[in-house]
């Protein structure tokens, strides 16, 4: 899962 | 993850292997700016610094991975492939694109997230990437031709950045603390960029059709 890091874009 | 999303990192995807193929068909690299895919290169390297400390996700470890290696390859092929590198328009590509990458530097410098070495540098790629095309249009508009290839390169870089505008959007509403005003503002000057490209290569497209018809 997609840990809502502060930048979770490429 | 959300469809508008995934499909920009896609034609993102695809527009740097349009790219690669042309080149690698081709053996050729007329029409391409080095400088641009020197600072596309230095965008990815300076972005992904986080690639060994933040895991997000397979998909974002593995994107990233593509996107640093390809660019890489481009610029190589460029510089040091014998065949490649005598096709390159050395004297038209002359952009200074040296002061951009100091502009973003200063600007990253003053305008960032947190002021810590990763979030300085990930604001630097953010605008240089940004700015990152203009080396290529410059090179356009002086080789006059835009070949198809070229032309497809720039179109799926800007339907890449169309579609990250829209996911913007859809995570605004769908998402309570979404806010990237930084990746938004630097986001939206880059497609207007890539607008005033379009306008310009599809008005002497017509401008040529309406001679070739005369």
């Amino acid at each position: 899962s997609e840990k809502d890091a502060a930048h979770d874009e490429l | 993850m959300n469809i508008f999303r995934f499909a920009g990192d896609m034609t993102h995807l695809i527009s740097i292997l349009i790219l690669l193929l042309k080149i690698y068909a081709t053996k050729s690299c007329a029409g391409i700016s080095l400088k641009t895919q020197e600072l596309y290169a230095l965008v990815f390297l300076t972005r992904y610094l986080d690639l060994f400390t933040d895991y997000v996700s397979l998909y974002n470890s593995v994107m990233k991975i593509v996107f640093i290696a390809s660019s890489l390859a481009i610029v190589w092929c460029m510089r040091r492939h014998p065949l490649v590198r005598r096709s390159y328009d050395k004297d038209l590509d002359t952009f200074r694109h040296q002061y951009v990458v100091l502009a973003c530097f200063v600007l990253a410098l003053v305008l960032h997230e947190r002021f810590t070495f990763q979030e300085v540098f990930w604001a630097f790629s953010i605008y240089l990437e940004a700015v990152a095309i203009l080396p290529q249009l410059v090179l356009l508009q002086r080789s006059g031709n835009v070949d198809n290839l070229t032309g497809q390169y720039v179109l799926f870089l800007g339907a890449y950045r169309g579609l990250y505008i829209i996911n913007w959007i859809y995570r605004y509403f769908t998402e309570d603390h979404f806010a990237r005003w930084i990746a938004c503002v630097s986001g939206l000057i880059q497609t207007a960029l890539y607008a005033d490209f379009f306008y310009y290569y599809y008005l002497s497209r017509i401008k040529q059709d309406t001679i070739m018809r005369l």
